[in-house]
């Protein structure tokens, strides 16, 4: 078995509008080895074929995947937001992508400041997230951000940004400003 | 040591048989 540096602990959320909106999040897994993260990710739906209003999320053991996490109250997220067509070409392999920068420790001396990573499903179009845990750590985030954007493939032209948790609960109904920008 | 694996050693093991 291959550890990882991490215990890592997989979420789902699946929205239903009657009940709480912690109700609706349930732990699903927790693996600390490459060989666990496979046989998991094998025995999952891919993102791609979730109903609309569902998450992936996963997180480092011990940090709940929301803002109101002591881990996540002071951070934010590197956020990709997809057009509707993307979910049948590129969301799996981009959301693939994202579980190995977290589980490889892509992102060196500074994996210790990501939370975690959330994918969305929704109608209006689907959205990764690399959720980060201080916003004010501006090396921190711009590494994190430089490398995320590389590993996905994206191009020069493509613009992925990077908001505050406290800006987007401040702005519900329409996307917060972006603190930084690659 | 740091438990840092690249995406192609990761991928390696996509398809091996569990053993958990």
């Amino acid at each position: 078995q291959h550890p990882l540096q991490y215990r890592w602990v997989l979420w789902f959320f699946k929205n239903d509008r009657s009940r709480p909106w912690q109700d609706n999040l349930q732990l699903v897994t927790t693996f600390n080895t490459v060989e666990e993260f496979w046989s998991t990710y094998s025995h999952i739906k891919l993102a791609s074929k979730l109903s609309s209003g569902c998450d992936y999320a996963l997180f480092k053991e011990g940090i709940r995947p929301m803002w109101e996490d002591n881990r996540n109250k002071r951070g934010g997220r590197w956020l990709l937001s997809l057009a509707k067509q993307q979910r049948h070409i590129e969301l799996d392999r981009l959301w693939l992508e994202t579980l190995l920068c977290l589980l490889g420790e892509s992102f060196e001396r500074y994996s210790k400041e990501v939370c975690g990573a959330v994918v969305n499903i929704r109608t209006k179009g689907d959205k990764i997230a690399v959720w980060t845990s201080e916003a004010e750590n501006q090396a921190g985030v711009m590494h994190i951000g430089h490398v995320y954007k590389e590993r996905l493939g994206l191009s020069s032209k493509t613009i992925i940004g990077y908001q505050a948790h406290a800006d987007t609960a401040a702005k519900s109904n329409s996307l917060a400003k972006n603190k930084f920008v690659v | 040591g740091k438990k840092q694996y690249d995406r192609e050693f990761l991928l390696d093991f996509q398809f091996m048989p569990a053993c958990i």
